[in-house]
């Protein structure tokens, strides 16, 4: 069971480098507060965006910690990929450029596994295959406009 | 595995039928505030059990089902068609279909869930689904305003969330 | 006392009326859950949001749930304007057209009282008098790098 | 009255001493994410007493002071001069200085208040923020991610809201 475990935790823990690196330029990784006995005890993320000094995960800005969250499901996602990912406007906190580079993340990543991502930022919808778009008609009855092909 | 088509009927604001097609890559959803975009994800969630009221937003079951002036249908109804070539769900067929059912009633209301048109519990879908890598707490599914979720958990709950993996 | 409740509430809740009609299209109103005492029950909020049905609060959407936040406390505002308003990306939510409302809205509050508006988005920045920028120098030091004026 | 100048020397990421002014009108503050821009508005929290450290995203109130690689200083102040030519702080003076500093120790830290450099208690502080209606729940103030607040308050929290203002 510490053998499945452990495997698995390096395995993401690899991914989660790579990935931190690639959506915040700085340096990312996941840290058991027990390695002995990783059950005993919980699991902490090292996150120094663009080479900053550490912080208390807390002290991070809405930018830096939705970018960092990110890098953790997609992390686990390159390991062992679910069928599917559904994310709604995960690039609000997000400026212009770091918008554009999880727009090209999840791109990259929709290789391996279907994403269907509510946004209403530019950069993550030009990226995308298609946009489905959705309008309230009267009565209050949503409807399906059609879709946009990139 | 992946979505193929979500069918809604008066599931939240969607009070006319709709079909919405997929496909295995990157899709994106937008449209002005308040159209019905999370209330798509919201679907997805109801289907495949992977979440409480509260997380859909309603107080109760029922406060899912259409419900706008005057225009109050019984029952509200959401199905996903999985395209299931590669078998990654634990049956033997090219397409999977997972519907639930909410039925207002004098007393209260009905829930149920159906695989393949059949009946079944949603402890018996989530046994299917952890087999094809869909878990309950829905680590695959950000909805709106939680993208921060994994930063703000408690580091046991997070490794809680490699326990599931493995 | 409920005297003074009873006028500043009606006078806030005319304010409410008009401001939730500037932001949202639609109707909305302040109700207080026990009218003859109003210290023994709280106060909910009715919101209409473009001629859309009455929902519970908690069914409204992400943007939805901003414009009514901010109807309420514009309307505060517009009966007894605190010195100084300040608010940390309010807009993030809202679609193109309603984070112009809001900024034009606030645009028009500030000729009452100082608004400092941390935003990302154009239409914030485009209506405000001026914008100041900040950014991240090495060894982690935030500095401010000057004033655009509008 | 209205906030003339925010002078903050080692408060979070403000390593250098800096001094923002402010005019009474409409103020935007933009940058990339990460750079410093709510930390700004943390500093007003802080220097007019609105907030417990939480809401500072800090564990410990000496969490606040600029902290990087080896340069660790023993302390962090915030100022803001208002403009008080319409005499609505309860002082006869044109400009009204608040300060705030924190001072770490062997022991732990202390924090004071000063207003016009007397050192002042956050109580008394208090009493003349009140009377230029800047109330301590600090509803003039809506930090990142919490727009939504009022709607998630509860129905007595909100009507006492309006009980402040009367
Ligand atoms: N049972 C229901 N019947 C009819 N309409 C409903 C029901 N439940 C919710 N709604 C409506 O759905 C709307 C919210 O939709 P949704 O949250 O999907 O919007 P959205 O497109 O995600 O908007 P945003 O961009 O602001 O997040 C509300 O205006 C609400 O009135
Ligand atoms: N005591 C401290 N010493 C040094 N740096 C600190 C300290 N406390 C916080 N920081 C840094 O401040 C940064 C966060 O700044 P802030 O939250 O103001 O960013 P922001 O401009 O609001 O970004 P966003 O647009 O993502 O919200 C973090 O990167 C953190 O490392
Ligand atoms: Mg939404
Ligand atoms: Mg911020």
């Amino acid at each position: 069971k510490k053998d499945t475990f452990m495997e698995n935790f390096l395995a993401i823990n690899a991914h989660f480098k790579d990935m931190f690196t690639r959506l915040s330029d700085g340096e990312g990784e996941l840290i058991l507060e027990n390695w002995e006995d990783p059950f005993a005890g919980g699991l902490t993320i090292k996150a120094e965006p663009s080479g900053k000094a550490i912080h208390h995960m807390e002290a991070l800005s809405g930018g830096e910690k939705s970018l960092t969250a990110l890098a953790f499901i997609l992390a686990i996602q390159k390991h062992r990929p679910s069928p599917f990912y559904v994310f709604d406007e995960i690039d609000m906190y997000l400026d212009g450029s770091n918008a554009e580079r999880v727009a090209k993340v999840i791109k990259d990543a929709s290789k391996d596994g279907q994403f269907i991502v509510v946004s209403l930022r530019k950069p993550m919808i030009e990226s995308a295959d298609r946009t489905i778009g959705v309008t309230m008609q009267e009565d209050n009855v949503s409807s399906v406009t059609g879709v946009m092909l990139n | 595995m992946h979505i193929k088509e979500i069918d809604l009927r008066n599931f939240k604001s969607f009070g006319k039928r709709v079909k919405i097609s997929f496909f295995d890559d990157f899709t994106t959803i937008s449209g002005p505030n308040g159209s019905g975009k999370s209330n798509i994800i919201d679907a997805i969630l109801f289907v495949l059990g992977l979440s409480s009221s509260k997380m859909m937003r309603a107080e109760r079951l029922t406060d899912l089902i259409y419900n706008v002036n005057g225009k109050n249908p019984d029952h509200a109804e959401v199905t996903i068609n999985f395209d299931n070539a590669d078998r990654e769900f634990p049956l033997d067929q090219d397409v999977v279909k997972v519907k639930r059912r909410i039925q207002r009633t004098e007393a209260g209301y009905y829930s149920n869930y159906y695989l393949n048109d059949r009946p079944c519990s949603l402890s018996e879908l989530r046994t299917y689904l952890s087999k094809s890598k869909i878990f309950p707490e829905g680590y695959n599914v950000v909805v709106q305003g939680d993208i921060t979720k994994t930063i703000s958990m408690s580091p046991i709950e997070r490794r809680k969330v490699i326990d599931e993996i493995a």
